[in-house]
Parts: C-alpha cells; sequence; structure tokens
C-alpha cells in the first residue's frame, strides 16, 4: 500500500481495500480538515464510509457528492478518490474552495455501493445492482438508483428481480440507501447533493419520475449551464443538460428526485465520460481528465450553493 | 468469475417509432441475456447493449431482418477487462 495520498497512483483503477486505505491515508495526513465516518453497513456488512471536510463548526450548511452507487461505473469512484485528494491540495490556496470551507462542510461518499464493486473486482466487471438476496427470488440485487422513496415503484423502474433497473420490495429497503437517507435526515442541513454515475456525458437535474418541472426548474437550468461550460472549458468534452427526464428518460424512486422533495434544492446527477465508446470500460488513463473537468463543474454548483443560503 | 469472451456491445440509433419498438422488443427477451448499457429512451438516442457471444447471431438477425442499422462499439468486451486488469496489476507492482 502506499506510503501517502502523495504517492497513490491515481491514474489506474483500484481495488475497495486500497480506496479505503487511501482514505485512511488521507485523514492521518489531514486531521485538522478531513474525518471518516460511518454512515451504516451494506447488505454484506462492509462499512459505508463517508469523508467529511470540514473547517470546524458544528452541523454547518453541508455539500453531499457521492459516487459508485452503480458499481460497474468505475471512473467515478477513481474521481471520487481524486476529489478528496483535490480538496485536500486546495483547500487553502485555491480561494473559491477556501471560500466554500470557510461557511460549509463537504461529505463525500466514495464507495456507495462497496458490495456491488467488490462483485465487480471479482466475480463480474458488469455488476451494477446491490447484493442483496430475497427468499423466493431468483435473482440478486436491487438498482440503487430506483430504491429511493420519490415515486418509488412507478414506470421508469422494474419489478422484475432480474431486471437491472429492479426497484426493491420497498423503498430504502437497501441499506446501502437507508444510510444515506438517515445521515440527510439527521443532519437536517445539507444544501447541494450531487450523485455521479456514468457513461453519457450529462448533468442532470430532478424529477425524473414525473414531467412535472421542479419549482427551481430555472435556478438549476442556469446553474447547469454554467457548470457545463466551466467542464467544457478545460478539454473541449461536450455535456448535455437538463431534466432526468426530459434529457434521457423516465425513471422513477432516483437518488436526486428524493433528495430534491427532502428540500435539498440544489440536487444534481453526473453522468461522466464517455458518450459510448467504451461506456462503464473507460480506459484508466482517462481517470484523471475526467476527474478534472468534473470538478470545475462541481466548483460551479458548491459556489453556488456557499452564495445562495437558503 | 464471468468471462465476457466473444461478447460483443452493439450500438444501435433507432430513427423510426417502428425500430425503436424493435429494439425495446428485444429488451424483453431474457433468454438471450442482453445487458442495456443505454437503454431505449427515444428516437435519435443511441441504445447500446452488451451482447453474449452465444446471442450475437440471433440478435443480429433480428436487427438485420428489420432493417435496423446497428455498430459494433465494443469487438471484445474481455479483452478491455483484460486490459483493466493488468493495468491495475502493473500499477501494483
Amino acid at each position: 500500500l502506499p506510503l501517502s495520498t502523495n504517492t497513490f497512483d491515481y491514474t489506474t483503477y483500484h481495488s475497495l481495500d486500497e480506496i479505503y486505505a487511501f482514505m485512511d491515508l488521507l485523514v492521518a495526513e489531514n486531521p485538522n480538515l478531513v474525518s471518516k465516518l460511518e454512515i451504516g453497513q451494506s447488505t454484506e456488512n462492509r462499512p459505508l464510509y463517508v469523508l467529511k471536510f470540514s473547517k470546524g463548526g458544528t452541523n454547518r450548511p453541508a455539500i453531499w457528492i457521492d459516487t459508485g452507487i452503480h458499481s460497474r461505473e468505475w471512473v467515478t469512484q477513481a474521481s471520487g478518490v481524486w476529489f478528496a485528494k483535490k480538496i485536500v491540495q486546495d483547500h487553502e490556496n485555491d480561494e473559491g474552495l477556501a471560500s466554500i470551507l470557510d461557511k460549509m462542510d463537504i461529505f463525500l461518499e466514495i464507495v456507495t455501493n462497496p458490495d456491488g464493486f467488490v462483485f465487480t473486482q471479482t466475480q463480474n466487471r458488469m455488476w451494477r445492482k446491490t447484493r442483496s438476496k430475497r427468499s423466493g427470488s431468483l435473482c440478486i440485487g436491487v438498482d440503487p438508483n430506483r430504491n429511493w422513496d420519490a415515486g418509488f415503484g412507478g414506470p421508469g423502474a422494474s419489478g422484475n428481480p432480474c431486471s437491472e433497473t429492479y426497484h426493491g420490495p420497498y423503498a430504502n429497503s437497501e441499506p446501502e440507501v437507508k444510510a444515506i437517507v438517515d445521515f440527510v435526515k439527521s443532519h437536517g442541513n445539507i444544501k447541494a447533493f450531487i450523485s455521479i454515475h456514468s457513461y453519457s456525458q450529462l448533468l442532470l437535474y430532478p424529477y425524473g419520475y414525473t414531467r412535472t418541472p421542479v419549482p427551481d426548474q430555472k435556478e438549476l437550468h442556469e446553474i447547469s449551464e454554467k457548470a457545463v461550460a466551466a467542464l467544457s472549458s478545460l478539454y473541449g468534452t461536450s455535456y448535455k443538460y437538463g431534466s432526468i427526464i426530459t434529457t434521457i428518460y423516465q425513471a422513477s424512486g432516483g437518488t436526486i428526485d428524493w433528495t430534491y422533495n427532502q428540500g435539498i434544492k440544489y440536487s444534481f446527477t453526473f453522468e461522466l465520460r464517455d458518450t459510448g465508446r467504451y461506456g462503464f470500460l473507460l480506459p484508466a488513463k482517462q481517470i484523471v481528465p475526467t476527474a478534472q473537468e468534473t470538478w470545475l463543474a462541481l466548483q460551479v454548483i458548491m459556489q453556488h450553493a456557499r452564495d445562495h443560503p437558503y | 468469475t464471468e468471462t465476457f469472451v466473444g461478447h460483443q456491445v452493439l450500438r444501435i440509433v433507432p430513427t423510426t417509432d417502428e425500430e425503436l419498438q424493435k429494439v425495446e422488443e428485444l429488451q424483453n427477451l431474457e433468454e438471450l441475456q442482453l445487458d442495456f448499457w443505454l437503454a431505449p429512451r427515444g428516437l435519435g438516442h443511441p441504445v447500446d447493449v452488451h451482447v453474449p457471444f452465444p446471442s450475437l447471431q440471433p440478435v443480429k438477425a433480428h436487427l438485420e431482418a428489420n432493417g435496423i442499422s446497428y455498430s459494433i462499439m465494443i469487438q471484445d468486451v474481455q479483452a478491455l477487462v483484460d486490459h483493466e486488469q493488468t493495468e491495475m496489476l502493473r500499477s501494483r507492482r
């Protein structure tokens, strides 16, 4: 294992153990900024770790970022590792980030679906769902992005346990989802929630389960436009943006529909690189450029949340 | 461990409602073990489908019989997975 996060290889994919070891190194190197929380346990009893970046205070307004909820989308967990190091590296010398951390905390869950992630590394690289098993069901796993209590079970998810978009027996049936639900409710002061997927190069905001526009549609669309412009400015990567249902398809029980309905206005989902050359098998050499460009968009969203308290 | 030797990912861009319907029909054929990386979502939007080797011939026949053009996005899924593993091992060393 690397001796420090400075010698960690950000240009390759890593195992769950290596990512968890990275987290511990980052915390040990930066005890005044970074701490590690365990918000729950997965179906197979793996800890669900969240990194907290804070300059102090109690229950300050916060930003939540998660990666890897769909386990096969490896560029997202790898980007999450890069984001964590970036926050530490830049928290003093980057004025924008420093000012965000002066007022807000950042929570980052890098491996949101650890059971699925381990399964992709050991059994089936293409595994997407959780690894929950239920008696009487022929197939394993629930789509953790269809399991939230927002339009749950509606059109845009499947009731077939063998489907890749199986919504599960009931909302929050998956401990990986329930852990975030409980954390968001208990914290109560999260102002921006960003859930990161791949692929397709999209920046999306609610809703996915209904065609009814969200009340804040205009503002979210404007933020998306600015964020995508920032992202594209680095390498020219082209993104589309809009509401989930108008930009891709109807999807019920989705993460950010629930977070928005909880009152977290700045709720977004990213679909990172690429648009369909490698798909989920994005070459490792694209990890860092993907993370770098995405970081620019994340900063736009975070700065907007900082400047528009509600 | 699941292997993907001979598996391909096909990209289909439905341009008519009929084509879209024919592609959606594939979603219901569970025996083909198709994995839709990008699900059908409307005309002009790409559909990416991971096709196991045994299903390649029937799927391509279905598309060609219905005059639906497709491209091969990933020629050999296993080759990419192997490369990824090699990269990870190299990095560890």
